[in-house]
């Protein structure tokens, strides 16, 4: 990508990059729509051979696996009945966005449309990568998927990118889950798309906590592009847009119409075939009602209109995003929308100009949640705090089998939003911790990324969400990803795949249904089960069930992976209307990588929940001269 | 044949390691025998046929395999020692 690394403190020859020698010697496997070789982003300049445990294949031709692409396989019908194995081609994009995203290599003068111009590099250069192919047109079937990571455990990867998902499903009839278990079983780092079912609650995929679950976010570069209203030119509106043909003409007022009232069949979110008697004219589209975004400036252009002007539904307030319209085209607010609305019926003749401003860089509100970020608490585990992070994941470029913009280059890029581009930043972040840090589990890994997250956005302020208000922990989980600070966390939570048989207990699962899981017998008759959010997570999820007067008591454990002689102290943020104490209130350590166990008890306030607040948080942190490691806290009334 | 052929859909089928045996020391040829043992009688005589049913045979994620099989199979399949579970595969969405 080319703004991400940078916008992530990644730079070239210093800091994390440095430190970590860009990912090199780290495994990465990504189940996707198969990846184009040969493009630029998977050269091998720079990229030692694979480790000697790499048992893994490369289906491709000699010339197109290299040093960087390690292996692939195509799992698409690749059933014992089929004869026709072929390697695993992108013949989507979407794989090869998000590998390139994880471990492409440096390609300069990378754009789109002439925007976004830059050096585009994924966040482990250096890493190696696994395609292993289980989507194809239809979406991805997860016996397939099933397949895929029983290979890629097999293979020896050591990071996992899985930038797909479904509905929240029973960890024990979740392939994902039971892969990814077996997965972190073999120390496999295992990151996924926390889906694009926000702004609403409970929307989540992937939700078992051995899983990074990671939800997107914006960066502080827009594509931005500008609605224009009337003659008045202090009457224009923000928004977006990836095409910003320079043969559109700017000055010129164009008539401007409303798609919810023109046509033989007047639809507002210009669905195929319903606009009529709009040539030459800007319309403005509703997002929404089934059709894609592509799709309704595709429909504005068969119907004879000069540029489309794409409004928000509410839910989406002022999430807009950048897409490669076929016609002139700008994204703008619910908000802005409305006042076009009002506009358009305030007059016998409204007209409007589209205008073009590039990529500008410096949103000092970013890094926003985006509206369509999945939002938790997690429907299958909600004593488990999810999503965990949130990444970049609004406006990405990276790797395209294809030129979207008629381009002769080889080297060809696309710019896409979804939980799917953030979830390779992560998988890429992961690598580099993994490179710095060998010896330490998936757990620890995720500990680190999650206890050293901004909370905070450029301005200083709280994380804001599609409304502009501060987004609450469902949406950001512990917060924006900083990689620097992953690297040197303090301390980490830990967990070991056997501490999730008690949790698995606590959720009343049967021991055959655990079995399904853990790969080996339990009898939960015989563990000592727990609640769900004793488990030793580096964030809390707690529900107050009403009239509960009833403390809730949990233990922690932290180890030291810090300077050998380090003392920490507490900073609580107690959620409204809620009781919490801690005991020791000072951690001391003497020695790198000793353990300490701390307890935490939480109490509801008279009241609590009744005040028409159903949700709070807070933090739990703690802190060095040095380090903060912070605990998000969400509660439930 | 071909109503049969139509019916078929993939399932993914959970089965219990073999008692007697510990399947993970041994071959994948012989955990797909262990695997093909489950498809229903009427491709017993044909390996080509039970081994065409097999899409993928699972190692390390769990004991079980995905396989083409219609409704019927599936609940014959459900009275045989050792089977856990059996569920139409699904289709995930790209995010």
């Amino acid at each position: 990508t080319t703004h991400t690394p940078d916008f992530l403190g990644l730079h070239q020859g210093y800091g994390l990059w440095k430190q970590t020698n860009y990912g090199e010697g780290v495994i990465i496997g990504v189940l996707d729509t198969g990846i184009a070789a040969g493009h630029p982003s998977f050269s091998d300049e720079g990229v030692p051979p694979p480790p000697a445990r790499w048992k893994g294949k490369c289906e491709f031709n000699a010339t197109l696996c290299n040093n960087k692409l390690i292996g692939a396989k195509n799992f698409v019908g690749s059933g014992k009945g089929n004869t026709t194995d072929s390697p695993p081609v992108d013949n989507h994009g979407h794989g090869t966005h998000t590998s390139s995203t994880a471990a492409g290599n440096f390609v300069a003068g990378a754009s789109v449309f002439g925007e976004a111009n830059g050096t585009a590099v994924g966040m482990a250069p250096y890493a190696h990568l696994a395609m292993y192919k289980v989507c194809a047109g239809a979406g991805c079937a997860d016996g397939d998927i099933l397949a895929a990571l029983d290979a890629a455990v097999e293979d020896g990867v050591d990071v996992l990118s899985l930038s797909l998902g479904g509905e929240s499903l029973p960890f024990y009839d979740d392939v994902i889950a039971i892969g990814a278990f077996a997965a972190i079983q073999k120390g496999i780092f295992f990151s996924c798309a926390a889906g694009n079912s926000g702004p609403s609650y409970n929307s989540l995929s992937n939700e078992a906590p051995w899983i990074l679950t990671v939800g997107a976010s914006t960066t502080d570069r827009i594509l931005k592009s500008e609605a224009q209203i009337g003659d008045d030119k202090n009457n224009h509106f923000d928004g977006k847009s990836l095409s910003q043909p320079e043969d559109f003409d700017s000055t010129v007022s164009l008539p401007l119409a409303y798609a919810g009232s023109v046509g033989k069949q007047p639809s507002a979110s210009c669905k195929a075939g319903s606009l009529e008697n709009v040539e030459g004219k800007v319309v403005l589209c509703e997002t929404g009602g089934g059709v894609t975004n592509i799709a309704k400036g595709e429909e504005v252009k068969r119907a004879g209109g000069a540029a489309m002007i794409l409004m928000n539904q509410e839910t989406d307030g002022f999430s807009t995003l950048a897409e490669s319209h076929v016609l002139p085209s700008t994204h703008v607010s619910y908000a802005a929308g409305l006042q076009i609305k009002s506009y358009i019926r305030s007059t016998s003749s409204p007209t409007a100009k589209i205008l073009f401003n590039g990529t500008v860089i410096g949103d000092a509100l970013a890094p926003k949640v985006a509206s369509f970020s999945s939002r938790g608490p997690s429907s299958a585990s909600p004593g488990i705090l999810k999503p965990d992070i949130i990444g970049p994941g609004v406006s990405i470029l990276a790797a395209w089998p294809v030129a979207v913009d008629q381009t002769q280059s080889k080297a060809t890029f696309n710019i896409i939003s979804g939980t799917s581009m953030s979830t390779p930043h992560l998988s890429g972040i992961a690598a580099l911790l993994k490179s710095s840090h060998p010896d330490w589990s998936p757990a620890a890994i995720k500990s680190a990324i999650m206890t050293t997250a901004n909370v905070l956005n450029l301005a200083g302020k709280p994380i804001v969400d599609q409304r502009l208000e501060p987004a609450d922990i469902f949406a950001t989980g512990a917060g924006h990803v900083n990689p620097s600070k992953a690297n040197d966390p303090g301390l980490v939570y830990d967990t070991q795949p056997k501490d999730y048989i008690p949790y698995l207990c606590g959720l009343n699962y049967t021991d055959q249904q655990i079995q399904l899981i853990t790969k080996q017998a339990v009898i939960c008759s015989q563990v000592e089960a727990i609640p769900e959010a004793q488990l030793n997570y580096p964030s809390f999820s707690i529900k107050i069930r009403s009239n509960e007067t009833q403390s809730q008591y949990y233990t922690r454990t932290v180890r030291n992976v810090g300077p050998a002689s380090s003392t920490y102290n507490l900073d609580l943020l107690v959620p409204h209307k809620m009781g919490m104490s801690v005991n020791p209130q000072v951690l001391t350590f003497t020695e790198v990588n000793q353990e300490l166990t701390f307890h935490v008890e939480f109490s509801a306030e008279d009241g609590a929940g009744k005040d028409g607040v159903p949700i709070s948080q807070g933090y739990l942190r703690w802190f060095s001269d040095k380090y903060n490691v912070t605990s998000p806290i969400a509660v439930v009334f | 044949a071909q109503e049969e052929q139509n019916s078929l859909q993939t399932y993914i089928v959970w089965v219990e390691k073999p008692v007697s045996r510990n399947i993970f020391s041994q071959s994948q040829e012989d955990l797909e025998s262990w695997y093909q043992s489950f498809l229903p009688e009427t491709t017993v005589n044909s390996n080509e046929l039970k081994s065409s049913r097999i899409v993928h045979a699972y190692r390390n994620v769990g004991t079980g395999f995905a396989a083409k099989l219609t409704p019927e199979e599936v609940k014959a399949m459900e009275k045989k020692q050792g089977f856990v579970s059996a569920r139409p595969e699904r289709i995930l969405p790209l995010q």
